[in-house]
């Protein structure tokens, strides 16, 4: 028996827009610890990893873990049809071949469930182990947003560069080229606004602008957006989900020849 | 040239 209770219901509905474009199917992992999902999308180029963990569900009853194959877009769907302030709960049997998600209003005079066919998917998990890396750049999500929509408009690939300058995200195309340099800025209102520029060692690595564009969409999620850069490791872009966990999605560079 | 890298490269299966 699975029994999640989330009150933040909006937090779903937008971890859910923000991989149903970039991964089809997943299986959902329920555990002691949280609700997990890791899924790579089907060019094994890029990797969403989400974790919400127990103790930010106001109710969390998973017996025993239990693994859920659903079809992220159907997922989105029925998560559509919650409101944005609404009470959501996910639940589940043992053995079941089906998941319910059950919308409450904020003031109880609207109940629904919607009720979901599970699907057998062979999932592959990929071992990620820790990593120290050369750079991490910590930014509003809303203006790495607007950078790779802007770069995408140019070219195809992103060059995103670390050095003591900043910053730097590049691109060439047909048209022309483009550099973006961001700043360390810390000297901000409020701390969401800041840039904090963490460098070990200068880092210049160049990642597809398709699937940057489509990280992009956890942009709700979190005020802020972290990318953490190695040389020739996939780069991690982080999107923390409230106080209750995150998303992380990881994607290949693209390697010299 | 460059060609796109594959996560399973990075990462191994578990």
């Amino acid at each position: 028996m699975l029994e999640l209770r989330l009150v933040q219901g909006s937090l779903l509905k937008k971890v859910l827009e923000s991989v149903k474009d970039l991964v089809n199917d997943a299986n959902f992992d329920c555990s002691a610890t949280g609700f997990s999902l890791q899924a790579m999308d089907s060019s094994h180029v890029a990797l969403v990893a989400l974790l919400l963990r127990s103790e930010g569900f106001e109710h969390y009853r998973c017996d025993r873990n239990l693994s859920m194959g659903m079809n992220l877009n159907n997922m989105a769907k029925m998560l559509k049809c919650a409101g944005n302030d609404d009470i959501v709960t996910i639940k589940a049997d043992d053995g079941g071949d089906t998941v319910t998600f059950m919308f409450e209003s904020p003031t109880q005079d609207k109940i629904a469930d919607f009720e979901m066919k599970l699907m057998d998917i062979d999932s592959e998990h990929l071992g990620i182990p820790e990593a120290e890396f050369q750079a991490i750049v910590r930014m509003p999500s809303a203006e790495f947003a607007r950078i790779c929509k802007d770069l995408s408009s140019i070219g195809d690939t992103v060059v995103i560069s670390v050095t003591k300058e900043g910053v730097k995200f590049s691109t060439r195309g047909d048209i022309g080229t483009a550099n973006i340099v961001c700043r360390q800025n810390t000297t901000v209102d409020k701390p969401e606004d800041a840039t904090v520029i963490e460098m070990q060692e200068p880092v210049s690595l160049t990642f597809a602008l398709r699937y940057m564009n489509s990280f992009t969409k956890a942009t709700p999620l979190s005020n802020q957006v972290t990318i953490s850069l190695s040389s020739e490791l996939p780069v991690v872009v982080e999107y923390k989900v409230a106080e209750m966990g995150y998303i992380r999605f990881y994607l290949a560079p693209k390697l010299e020849e | 040239k460059s060609t796109q890298g594959r996560l399973e490269s990075f990462f191994k299966p578990v």
